[in-house]
């Protein structure tokens, strides 16, 4: 009989030291990735308290969607590429 | 990963532009022409067509401004956000507004190129989301000045499915390699042969020479022609086509065809397969089909999901091939009446997988000349009341 599924888990890494980033590079990620579609947009009526966690989740979110490896830090090759000049559109649609 | 639709379409063919105001980077006649190419890229594969207006409301109204300007995406100067655009709709739909902090060109590897920007943004105006192919004309990152561009496929394939094909036909390549001839796209520039019409109703072909799910798309390929299926199975407007069209000197009167487990497609024709990355052929091919393992010519190839296992059929014999290992697994080939179901017809023209959308089950279609069997995966037998008439029940015939 024909062989059936199997899915092989993505391998996911911890936030290692080498890749902390500053308040300042956090704010700016976290801009891009919240005009971007990859984090919610802030309820301005309640304030927007982002825990590490969330954060995280929206930088894999951007690493899954540009086929970048998934480590849910802010890296190297992440970064760069939110670098780059771009279109204003969202990638993710409300 | 591939193009993003909005589902936001505009339902007329003519579709108007107008050019509220000009950059001061480049003369008049540089951003026309930029941006006319730039609509002309997508007017190419689809049916629709672009009138320039000057007075009065058109579709797409364009216009280059910096900072806060009349919508609620203000620019933000030099680099980062260098346009965007609304899909199509009333008003601010479908408009593209170009951030002239940036410093426009044309033909040049310096600065902003205004065309590539331009065919990004009218992506946009004509109802494509970004894209996660990255080589894509909808990738949201700016690709800078290509020289000759031409529309990479993943934009093909997405604005083909909003609006369906252009009619007409563009010069096709000779299917045999000119020895020591560069590949490369179709070359607009030759003279149109004169092709004779297809017969009267060319989706009711009476056999396929191969069905392949491309990027998630059911594809059929018959002689020199080819067909493009939506998510129900139904055909694409404005299919069949060239494959000349669509394909990098694709042979014609295919065996089989499908997508491996890497996105890279392989057509199988006599004794040799190609390999192709999405409509560019590997120079390094054709291959004999001996080296895989396989005997000199197939009648259809079947992968199995993203199992990396890839199902081989000639004659009542099918052999079960390893794209990991590069082999063909121990023990076969065997018999497709002893280990499928007898029903399942030997000789077949082509196999392919395809997932009922209602009920989300997968089946397998096995399909020779005029008929088909439908095989149920999760009972490992062929359905009752196949065979059934092909034609008639995926082309609407």
């Amino acid at each position: 009989a024909p062989a059936t599924s199997t899915n092989e888990p993505g391998d996911e890494d911890a936030a290692s030291p080498a890749n902390l980033v500053t308040p300042v590079q956090l704010r700016s990620g976290y801009n891009y990735l919240t005009k971007y579609g990859f984090l919610p947009k802030p309820n301005p009526l309640a304030g927007s308290l982002l825990s590490h966690e969330e954060f995280n989740e929206g930088i894999r979110a951007f690493q899954e969607f540009y086929r970048l490896p998934v480590t849910g830090v802010l890296d190297q090759s992440t970064s760069s590429l939110m670098e780059l000049p771009r279109c204003g559109l969202p990638d993710i649609m409300p | 990963r591939r193009y993003a639709h909005t589902g936001a379409k505009w339902d007329r063919r003519e579709i108007t532009w107008k050019i509220r105001n000009y950059s001061p980077d480049l003369t008049t006649s540089e951003i026309i022409d930029a941006l006319r190419n730039a609509l002309q890229i997508w007017g190419d594969a689809i049916p629709n067509t672009f009138r320039r207006v000057h007075v009065g409301s058109a579709d797409i109204e364009i216009s280059f401004s910096v900072g806060l300007h009349q919508d609620d995406y203000p620019f933000d100067g030099p680099g980062g956000t260098l346009a965007h655009a609304f899909f199509p709709g009333d008003d601010l739909g479908g408009d593209a507004h170009f951030d002239d902090d940036e410093q426009f060109t044309v033909n040049a590897y310096e600065g902003t190129n205004l065309f590539i920007v331009a065919a990004h943004e009218f992506g946009h105006s004509l109802g494509l989301g970004h894209s996660s192919e990255i080589t894509s004309l909808m990738a949201a990152f700016y690709q800078g000045y290509k020289p000759n561009y031409e529309l990479p496929y993943d934009d093909h394939v997405g604005i083909q499915s909003l609006y369906g094909a252009r009619q007409g036909s563009i010069p096709s390549l000779p299917d045999v390699p000119i020895a020591g001839a560069p590949p490369g796209p179709p070359r607009p520039d030759l003279p149109v042969p004169n092709t004779p019409e297809p017969g009267p109703d060319p989706h009711c072909a009476n056999s396929y020479n191969a069905i392949a799910k491309i990027r998630g798309e059911l594809m059929l390929f018959k002689g020199k022609s080819f067909w493009r299926m939506n998510m129900k199975g139904e055909p694409l407007e404005g299919y069949p086509i060239d494959t000349s069209r669509f394909w990098d000197q694709l042979p014609v009167k295919l065996d089989a065809a499908y997508e491996r487990i890497d996105d890279k497609i392989l057509f199988f024709k006599g004794s040799s397969y190609w390999e192709y990355f999405s409509t560019n052929r590997d120079p390094s091919f054709p291959h004999p089909i001996r080296e895989l393992g396989l005997p000199d010519d197939i009648d259809a190839a079947l992968p199995w999901g993203d199992t990396g296992k890839t199902y081989f059929f000639k004659g009542d014999l099918y052999w079960r091939y390893d794209e990991i290992k590069k082999e063909v697994d121990s023990g076969y080939p065997k018999k497709v009446a002893d280990n499928w179901d007898s029903a399942v017809p030997s000789n077949m023209d082509t196999a392919f997988r395809f997932i009922d959308v209602e009920t989300k089950t997968w089946y397998t279609y096995f399909v020779r000349s005029k008929k088909y069997w439908r095989f149920d995966e999760s009972r490992g037998k062929v359905d009752k009341g196949y065979p059934r008439s092909f034609s008639e029940d995926w082309m609407g015939c």
